[in-house]
Parts: C-alpha cells; structure tokens; sequence
C-alpha cells in the first residue's frame, strides 16, 4: 500500500511544486507507481508535470463532492507517473470545508480507495496553513520540508513545526519529517551557505545531504510542461533531484 | 486622508514583502507619512522593516478584538514608516473569520480610525486569496501586483484579476491596479525576458516601467532588518526601488 508523502511549507515561493514534480518524476522512472496529487488552487504542479487543461473530475470533486477517485486520475505515461489535478475551483474549499463534519479528513477517506494501486502518493500544498493543507498533513505518513537558502525562509520553520506538532497530537500521530531539502542554493553568495549551516545546524542529519542548486532550467522546464528529466537530461540539476529521489526512496525503504 | 494601496498576488514568493517594505522606505524617505501594514501570519514585513518582537497590541487584535488601532502602530523613525505588524495569530483569523459579520469589512473599519494620519498606507498580504486578502481588497483605493520573472508566476495572474473584478463588483467598487511590477529580473536568462514582453503585451501601460533586478542584496537585507536603503544605500537594488517609488507616488498624485 502506499507510502503517503505531503511537500508542506507555508512561506511562499521555497520550490515545494518544483520539487514535488522532479521527486514524483524521478521515482517513476525507477519503475514505481506513483500517484502526485495537485492540493494548491494555484494547479502550479498539474500544469508543470503536464496535464492539459484538466476538466472535471479533480481533487476539488474528490475533496468535496465525494467523486470517485479513480475518476480523478489523469495518466502521465510520458512522466512515468498519474495526476490528480487541481482547478481553481479548490480555492473555495479552504471556506467551504471550515463547517463540514470531520473537515481534516476528507483527503484520507478520499485518498483510501487509490492507496492500493500506488507505491507512493505525493502531495503538492498551497503556501499557507489552512484546512487544504492540515488535510494533506493528516493523510500523510511523512512530510518533506523544501527550504528556500534565503533568510526569511529561515523564519516560518518554526510555526511550520508547531503546527506538525498539533496535527500529530490531534489528527495523525504517526506524522514525522521524512527530510528538509534545502532548495534554490546559489554558491556565488555567502548568505546561500549560511542559511544551509543553520539548518544543519538545527535539523542535523534529518536534512537531506542532496542540496538543489538554483538553476534557470528548473525555471525553464515548467513552461514546456515537462519535468527536468524530459527538459534538460543529464543537466545539473537533473542529477540533483536524481540524488534526492535516491535518497528519500532510500529513507522510505528503511522505515 | 491616505491612500490605501495593497500589494497582491497569490502565488508564492514573488517579492510582495520586499516591495511593500522598500516601497514603504522610500516613500517616507521622501517626507511621506507612511504606515504598512502586515497583513501576513509569516510577518515577514514586520522583521524586515526592522520590528524587533513586536508583541500586542497588532493586527491580530486591531482586526479581530476591535482593539484601539492606534495602540496597535509601532514606529519606526529608522525608516520613516510606522508598522502595524504582524504576529503567528493572525493564521488563525482566516477561519475565525468565516462567521463573522461582515468579515471582508473588518479591516476597512479598523483602518478608518488611521486615514487621517498618514498620506499612505501600505498592505502586506499572504501568498493566498482567503479573508485576509479579501479584507485588504475591500480596504484598498488601489493594488500593486507584484510579478516574479519567471514562468509559474504568470499562471496566477488571470485568477488574480477574477478576484479583483468579483471584489469590485461586491465589495469595493473603486478598486483599481495602480501597476504590475516585475520583480526579480535576471538579464542572463531569455526566461526572464519573455515573462516581461508577456506581461507588457497583455497589461500595457499598467506595467510600471522600473523593473527590479535579481539582487543578492535584496535577499541579505531582511536579515538585518534593514530596507534596501539602510543596507545597501546607492546601490542597483536601492536605485531600483526609489525609481520604482517614484512612478508610484507619480501614479498616486495623478489620480
Ligand atoms: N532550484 C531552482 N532554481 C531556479 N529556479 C527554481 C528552482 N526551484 C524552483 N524554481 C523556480 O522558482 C519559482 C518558485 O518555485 P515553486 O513554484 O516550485 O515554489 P513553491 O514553493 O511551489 O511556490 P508556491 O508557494 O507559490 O506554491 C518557480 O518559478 C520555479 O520555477
Ligand atoms: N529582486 C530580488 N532579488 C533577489 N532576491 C529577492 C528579490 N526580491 C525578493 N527577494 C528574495 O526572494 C524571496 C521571496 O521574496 P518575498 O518574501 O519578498 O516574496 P513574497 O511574495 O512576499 O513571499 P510570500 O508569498 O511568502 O509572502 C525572499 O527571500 C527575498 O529576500
Ligand atoms: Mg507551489
Ligand atoms: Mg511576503
């Protein structure tokens, strides 16, 4: 069954789509099953991982009005995974979901019925941490943190713990932090290496060793709706987010 | 009376926070009294500006517990502004909000007791199109949208005009865009050209002309707490802003 992975970071901008896509992309292609679910109205990942103009049904209909959820999955065999698509629809979800029984859930109960066709399920999240996200974090076995080598993505990690904190006291106590990985890192700028220090410093070995260098192909690669490997193979950071895929496959193996 | 401005855009990362703040710096450099207000849970403007612990009373008791809002400002005579800044209760507002009377009315309210004492007030908003935004939307005269160089960043902006124009049709019907800014802009890269002929083609001369530089600069002054101006006086990035604070306050006086 499936292992059940939410990217989760409330600062904004930090690369958590950018990763989400490459890691989804790259475990495919080492032969498994995966499923990337799209859980931000902004549908960044959809469209980045290459799902054209995805109609109905989506995650807003699976979340909230109890479709199907193999009805929800786009195939991407180009990508070697499958899709459930955002729409902007699911911006009113954060409002709608606030009065609705056992609000935190609905992404478990829908996600239940597709856990046996998959060996992993990735889960992109909007920035910010409302109910759309609390339910992507109470679905999920593990959570992986992207940090932006920027000072002020210093500066929300620790609400971001607290608030993991809360969801495993309350709705998922078998939460844990599968890894931190630290995103966009510039070696031409000292501030680069010294938000890497401090997160080392202060997360240890839970970061993971593979750092994802900035890269204008990473940038590039959305707009053609293809992940890196499709993009640029063989670039830089291609083989970045190669070694990241290894290392959390590797983390997910042994726990 | 001020002029209310708010700067929006709901997609992640794309120098909303840097722009107010440095926006804020100049205009009170040139004899503006200006106050920001940080409408966003990760309070990054509020530290930016240079707000150490801010404490209560702030936004969160302005918005939420009819606190006197003149108890809710901290000056900052190192930048010319005032702050009414944030803090990590503000995340909570969003679904406080939703059985309120008039929600999207709270902020217009606690604001008007302010107007009178400054020329302009300057909104930071969270990377999202929830209460918070919309109470920002409903209080502006006018928005300024900033826009990242890169691809993802155009994917939002026709979401983002939905909002505005379903704001104006039900909540504020004198909302205007005083101007899209480009923000974070890398010569080397044809990526970041495009995205600017993209946005020049299809919002004309609502694009503000000063498009700002990628600058490590930028990213290096937050954690000094310093606008660009205190940090890096003279330089690229600083000389962009003023610029930028320029065409702004030009706008403003014309209309
Ligand atoms: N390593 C990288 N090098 C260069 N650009 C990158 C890198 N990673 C991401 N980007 C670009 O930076 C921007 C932000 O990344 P992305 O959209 O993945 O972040 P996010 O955290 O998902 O944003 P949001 O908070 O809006 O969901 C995008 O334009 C993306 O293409
Ligand atoms: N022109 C620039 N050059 C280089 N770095 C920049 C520039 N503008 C902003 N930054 C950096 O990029 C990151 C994102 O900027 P910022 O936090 O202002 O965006 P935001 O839209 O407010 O993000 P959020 O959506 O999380 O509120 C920050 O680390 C900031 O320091
Ligand atoms: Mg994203
Ligand atoms: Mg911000």
């Amino acid at each position: 069954t499936a292992r059940i992975i939410t990217f989760v970071n409330q600062k904004g901008g930090v690369g958590k789509t950018t990763t989400v896509v490459n890691v989804a992309a790259a475990a495919g292609r080492r032969g498994r099953r995966v499923l990337l679910v799209d859980l931000d109205p902004q549908a960044n990942a959809s469209s980045a991982a290459g799902v054209v103009d995805a109609g109905e049904p989506g995650i807003y209909e699976m979340l909230m009005e109890d479709e199907e959820p193999t009805a929800c999955v786009v195939e991407l065999p180009a990508e070697s995974m499958s899709v459930v698509p955002s729409s902007p629809a699911l911006a009113g979800a954060e409002v709608e979901l606030v009065p609705v029984m056992a609000r935190e859930r609905r992404l478990v109960h829908a996600l239940s019925a597709l856990r046996g066709s998959y060996d992993l399920i990735l889960i992109d999240c909007p920035p910010s941490l409302g109910l759309l996200t609390i339910n992507a974090l109470t679905a999920a076995d593990n959570v992986v943190i992207p940090v932006q080598c920027e000072y002020m993505a210093l500066e929300g990690l620790s609400r971001l713990t607290e608030t993991l904190e809360l969801v495993r006291r309350n709705l998922n106590p078998g939460l844990t932090i599968l890894g931190l990985v630290l995103t966009m890192f510039d070696g031409r700028t000292r501030l680069a290496q010294q938000v890497v220090d401090e997160v080392r410093s202060h997360f240890k070995q839970v970061v993971f060793t593979t750092v994802i260098p900035r890269s204008v192909r990473l940038s590039e690669a959305p707009s053609h709706g293809q992940s890196i490997f499709r993009y640029d193979p063989g670039g830089r950071a291609a083989n970045a987010y190669e070694a990241l895929a290894d290392e959390l496959l590797e983390r997910v193996g042994n726990s």
